[in-house]
């Protein structure tokens, strides 16, 4: 490894995106999410914290997507070549500065040779804005030369070399396992005086029962509702804990006659959440409520008609509204929904009808939740992985394994393979 | 290389002041730049770069030359130096 000569004297970091990619596949949400994870690598080998911060404030690492000049000394030079680089950290404003070269085509995840892997080079240069130079040692990330994906994000790890060079900068730690990404989560307000607080005695949900009502992901926690409650899991996978928050005491503003979520997801556009039950649904900003009430029908569903899952899939940027056994399609950009539709659910092949809710991992791939099962759809893929269904326990809620968890019911029946099928349901099936 | 072209010589030698491998050159103080000086710069670039360390610019050096990357040198320190700690 080599050293910059150069370290920031404080511990917490603040950064912030000043500018996405024009022409990137990869949404602003998925941009931020990768680059907080990128961040999160540091932070777990080292006394580091990143916080992002919004526009107003002058953050300690300002990220740009740019093209050829762009007022400092590195300027990109189109399509390959040189594809990033990265201030080492001072006082000077540009120390920490970290630029991408918005003429390359950015991928997340891609397994063929096209367009480069965002987060590996994200990881790259945060290293530089860390105070590390480039290292000739075989794995090192700081290597020069991009090398290509680097694995999954959120169990990435630093290679040795890297660590020692980082350990050299701000000292020796051991790894901190909770360093979770530097995306700010929507942290719980200051309890309202007027809600008594749930008593421990309050009986809540098992969360190892499943039958979630809604999951989301949102900045890149997943957030599980059931009830007037929901648990939630960080980037790293931790439950925040095991025991659930009460649903009106986060989302302020959610009138008290909503029992139950009965769908959830974040827009990507901007980053709502919106909150789905019975014929309507509520805009959040963060934690607070934005406006009033607004019908369903919007999304194009017909009147009256409620909606089991709702997800906007990165891989078209569209939104989904499943009910039953069809699904309808938004287009968030043109505000409308889409012509042509509902389609039947089985287009979803293996998918399982009705389901409690579907969301997109921080990997990407698409998840359908049904009872105590969920289907994992590979990116962009419409066919369920084979190796679904799996039981949500052990995987999402540190729970005990199906076969000795009594609470794990066999998993419900999906859409059947694309083929004809007479088959007639009843209403209670 | 076998006689590399001149192209290509001149490329390269840019190449390695940019990435920090060469001094920049100075119109003042013209400094030899010895070939020895040369392949040195070479081998240190193919450390970087995993190549066998010939010191010669040869095909497999000068096609990495061309490969994506980060812009900052490989080499920091005002004349080139590498300040690396060594294991």
């Amino acid at each position: 490894y080599s050293l910059s000569g150069s370290v920031w004297k404080k511990r917490t970091l603040t950064w912030s995106i000043r500018s996405f990619s024009q022409k990137s596949q990869l949404s602003p949400q998925i941009v931020r999410t990768l680059l907080s994870y990128a961040l999160a690598v540091w932070a777990a080998e080292s006394g580091l914290t990143f916080q992002e911060v919004n526009s107003q404030e002058e953050p300690d690492i300002i990220i740009h997507f740019a093209r050829a000049y762009h007022q400092d000394s590195y300027p990109f030079d189109g399509a390959g070549g040189t594809l990033a680089h990265a201030f080492f950290p001072g006082e000077h404003p540009i120390s920490g500065d970290t630029h991408f070269d918005d003429e390359e085509t950015w991928t997340f995840g891609s397994t063929d040779d096209n367009g480069i892997d965002l987060f590996a080079v994200a990881v790259h240069e945060f290293g530089h804005a860390l105070g590390l130079g480039h290292s000739s040692a075989p794995n090192s990330i700081m290597r020069p030369f991009y090398q290509g994906p680097v694995g999954d994000p959120a169990t990435y790890r630093l290679p040795q070399d890297d660590r020692d060079g980082l350990q050299q900068l701000y000292g020796r730690v051991s790894q901190n396992p909770n360093a979770r990404p530097t995306r700010k989560p929507l942290v719980p307000p200051p309890q309202p005086p007027a809600m008594p607080p749930d008593s421990p005695s309050t009986p809540v949900p098992d969360r190892c029962e499943g039958n979630f009502d809604a999951v989301a992901n949102i900045r890149g926690e997943i957030f599980l509702f059931k009830g007037p409650w929901f648990w939630r899991l960080q980037p790293s996978g931790q439950l925040v804990s095991p025991r659930p928050a009460g649903l009106h005491r986060f989302w302020e503003g959610l009138p008290t006659h909503v029992k139950v979520i009965q769908a959830a997801y974040a827009r990507p556009l901007d980053g709502r959440i919106i909150l789905f039950s019975g014929p309507q649904f509520w805009v959040f900003q963060e934690r607070q409520l934005e406006g009033a009430a607004r019908p369903l029908v919007e999304f194009g569903l017909p009147p009256g008609e409620d909606v089991d899952a709702v997800f906007s899939w990165p891989h078209n940027g569209k939104t989904y509204l499943i009910r039953g056994q069809k699904y309808w399609r938004y287009d968030e950009v043109a505000a409308r929904p889409d012509p042509g539709y509902p389609r039947p659910l089985s287009l979803w092949e293996g998918a399982p009808f009705a389901p409690d809710d579907v969301t997109i991992s921080n990997t990407g791939d698409t998840y359908f939740f049904k009872g105590t099962h969920f289907w994992r759809f590979a990116e962009g893929s419409v066919k369920a992985e084979s190796d679904s269904p799996q039981p949500i326990g052990p995987k999402w809620l540190d729970c005990p394994a199906p076969n000795s968890d009594p609470r794990v019911t066999s998993p419900p029946k999906t859409t059947s393979k694309t083929r004809s099928c007479d088959c007639h349901c009843e209403l209670n099936q | 290389a076998q006689n590399p072209d001149a192209k290509v010589v001149s490329m390269g030698v840019e190449w390695l002041t940019r990435y920090g491998y060469l001094p920049p050159a100075d119109p003042v103080h013209a400094q030899m730049q010895s070939l020895e000086k040369l392949q040195d710069a070479i081998k240190v670039m193919q450390r970087f770069a995993g190549l066998p360390e010939t010191g010669q610019m040869d095909p497999m050096t000068i096609k990495t030359m061309r490969k994506p990357r980060c812009s900052l040198p490989d080499v920091l320190g005002a004349a080139g130096l590498v300040r690396r700690r060594r294991r």
